[in-house]
């Protein structure tokens, strides 16, 4: 899809790396919650876009993190090769109150190279290691920060450890998704890239399930191997964030015709 | 309003359409509006032309996402919509070819609705389907059911997605809103979305409007 100009106003724009700090600083320590000292990720690099409109700003930050050495296998959550981190961040600052709305955070097998620090906001050339993102979520904010939390379930989901035969199973899914919404590919690592989109989006639309207070049902459709980016641009319309265009006159209500 | 309402049991809804790799939700969700008032004030449920937005409304921006108020002014300025038939939607920006004699339906004027659901549903239920803009959220892997995710989680402000509120209802006491998506049958509700209807849920609410036919 062809990239959409960016102007200023409530679309996306680039962001110079002071406004991108109170944001990735939130992330960071959503990130590192209930982590005992030293144990903590440190940031390394960010950089993002912010789209604003009414009363908030959404800040989409691409952050590079770093994990401190683990010394005990046992409790390890990475091997030790694979320290840093390479995360997508959405933050919403909505009056000054900050609550992340998604984290997918990946190792990355490769040396980062040309990444600056936090301060400088350099960008990091990293490759993401391909594969599943268990930790691909929707967080919960703060209970400071919003009257409303998901405190008390979302950590659950955040933790569980996924199944061990969770690639098979996703691979005859995605199988099935590819036959039945007749998909094709160019190329092998374009399949494998699809699917692991679709394993991501699979945690994804689990997590909305959980979030949802109706009776909807989430999973599988023909969007499934888009990523969420790649959603958005094709198929929705960032414009209805902006002012209305032209104004309207208001319609009288029926009662009071 | 009456407890419940479904303009597609009462012939003034189209069938769903798809719009495929574009961003023209907000031309569906006014010509799906265009259509309910023609068969409403005119008695014929005619199938509008979406393309014709895309190519000959040049406030908005085709493809890449456009506003229904500037579309009711381009049809009023244009003259009117030609149908699906005639000009056909082909999910892509063109050169604008909209032919005067071939149009089938005007509008005089649109209007902005209220923004209280209650009276979103008396407007509904007399005047016809509403264009109305959401936020998406969760749409991407929506299958069926109502939808109602947590308000932090679908915020009134981000809105992104133009669609057609054709009825309303309650399904086991939870009331909802029945909207026409134009992602094609193969997704949702038979290209249905069901939404929480009452607490202005993903801004549901926001920017309700409709074009008037005299």
């Amino acid at each position: 899809a062809p990239k959409k100009p960016r102007a200023a106003g409530p679309q996306a724009r680039e962001l110079a790396s002071p406004e991108l700090l109170a944001p990735a600083r939130f992330a960071l320590e959503m990130y590192n919650r209930g982590r005992a000292a030293g144990t903590r990720a440190a940031l390394r690099a960010v950089r993002g876009r912010v789209r604003r409109a009414g009363r908030g700003s959404l800040y989409s930050l691409k952050a590079t993190l770093v994990e401190p050495p683990c010394n005990d296998p046992t409790v390890c959550q990475l091997p030790i090769s694979k320290k840093t981190l390479l995360c997508s961040f959405e933050v919403l600052d909505e009056l000054g109150k900050h609550m992340l709305l998604r984290r997918d955070c990946g190792p990355v097998d490769t040396k980062v190279t040309g990444a600056g620090t936090a301060q400088d906001a350099g960008r990091a050339q990293v490759t993401p290691h391909v594969g599943f993102s268990p930790n691909s979520s929707l967080l919960e904010p703060s209970p400071d920060d919003t009257n409303e939390t998901f405190s008390s379930f979302l950590p659950l989901l955040n933790k569980d450890p996924l199944p061990q035969d969770f690639s098979v199973k996703m691979a005859s899914i995605f199988k099935e998704f590819v036959t039945t919404y007749n998909r094709t590919y160019d190329t092998k690592e374009e399949a494998r890239w699809r699917m692991s989109v679709f394993a991501n989006n699979m945690v994804r639309a689990q997590k909305i399930q959980a979030l949802d207070t109706g009776t909807a049902r989430y999973g599988v459709t023909k969007f499934s191997d888009l990523t969420e980016e790649e959603f958005r641009t094709i198929y929705l319309n960032p414009l209805l964030q902006e002012e209305p265009g032209r104004k309207m006159r208001l319609a009288k209500s029926v009662s009071s015709l | 309003p009456p407890p419940e309402w479904d303009w597609r049991k009462k012939g003034a809804v189209t069938k769903v359409k798809d719009q495929g790799m574009c961003g023209s939700c907000w031309a569906f969700s006014v010509t799906g509006n265009v259509e309910g008032q023609w068969f409403l004030k005119q008695g014929t449920l005619l199938s509008l032309s979406e393309q014709e937005l895309l190519d000959c409304d040049k406030v908005d921006k085709g493809c890449m996402g456009g506003l229904p108020s500037n579309a009711y002014s381009a049809i009023k300025t244009l003259g009117g919509l030609e149908t699906e038939d005639d000009y056909s939607y082909r999910g892509h920006l063109q050169t604008c070819s909209f032919n005067a004699e071939k149009a089938k339906v005007y509008i005089n004027d649109s209007v902005e609705l209220s923004q209280n659901e209650q009276k979103l549903a008396a407007w509904l239920a007399e005047k016809g389907p509403i264009s109305v803009a959401i936020n998406a959220f969760g749409m991407q892997f929506y299958r069926h059911g109502i939808s109602h995710p947590l308000r932090p989680l679908c915020s009134p402000w981000l809105i992104d997605h133009a669609v057609l509120l054709v009825g309303y209802g309650n399904r086991s006491a939870t009331p909802f809103w029945a909207i026409k998506n134009s992602w094609g049958t193969d997704w949702g509700e038979e290209g249905y979305y069901y939404l929480y209807r009452g607490s202005g849920a993903c801004g549901v609410n926001i920017m309700a409007s409709s074009a008037v036919v005299n």
